[in-house]
């Protein structure tokens, strides 16, 4: 869910 | 979400807007880089790759259809539309842009969070866009004077990614474990590279005339 959390940017 | 990386999409959003209204409503794309605008368009597609598997929210989704709707409508413009293909300054737009992708490439093959085809390309995105405006930068140099509206999309494009590293510093003090050396480097090297440009921008629009 980290690897979201890095991606849930523009 | 928190009000710096808000702003920075508002102000990214408004570059995007600017640079479209300046291309739609006047017809003209005179002083902006072709090649700036080509390498946008595939920062955004190596990017949001994930737009149909990952989603993060109805907002994410959006703002990915609108900066890729818009970065490849640009090119379009810019590439195929008469009168504004006109006005496009192919002598002085020269830099070798094809030559920042190869090295992005191959650094991010070398240099990812995870080796996976997805996580590769999207660091590729964040390496290529880091250097994607230095062929405008260059341009701008050649072009001495641009006119109000490239200056400011020029003046909003550099400030988004400003604004994002207000948004990491704030992420990384309020979420554990929210480190991410890449993202802050290529977002760091990306706004450093506008610093010149910020310098005579806020020069010429303190003197209230024209960026030159």
């Amino acid at each position: 869910h980290i690897q979201q959390r890095l991606h849930d940017e523009l | 979400m928190n009000i710096f990386r808000l702003a920075g999409d508002m102000t990214h959003l408004a570059s995007v807007l600017v640079l479209l209204l300046k291309i739609h409503t006047i017809k003209s794309c005179a002083g902006v880089s072709l090649r700036t605008q080509e390498l946008y368009a595939i920062v955004f597609a190596t990017r949001y790759l994930d737009i149909f598997t990952s989603f993060v929210s109805v907002y994410n989704t959006f703002m990915k259809l609108v900066f890729l709707g818009s970065s490849f409508s640009i090119v379009w413009y810019m590439r195929y539309h008469k009168a504004v293909h006109r006005t496009y300054d192919r002598e002085q737009d020269t830099f070798r842009h094809w030559f920042l992708v190869l090295p992005c490439l191959v650094l991010a093959l070398l240099i990812h969070e995870k080796f996976t085809f997805l996580e590769v390309l999207w660091t590729f995105s964040l390496y290529l866009e880091a250097v994607a405006i230095l062929p405008q930068l260059v341009l701008l140099q050649r072009t001495r004077n641009i006119d109000n509206l490239t200056g400011q999309y020029i003046f909003l494009l550099g400030g988004y990614r400003g604004l994002y590293i207000l948004n990491w510093i704030y992420r990384y003090f309020t979420e554990p474990h929210f480190v991410h050396w890449i993202t802050w480097i290529a977002g760091l090297v990306q706004t450093l590279l506008y610093a010149d440009f910020f310098y005579y921008y806020f020069l010429r629009f303190i003197g209230g005339r024209g960026v030159e």
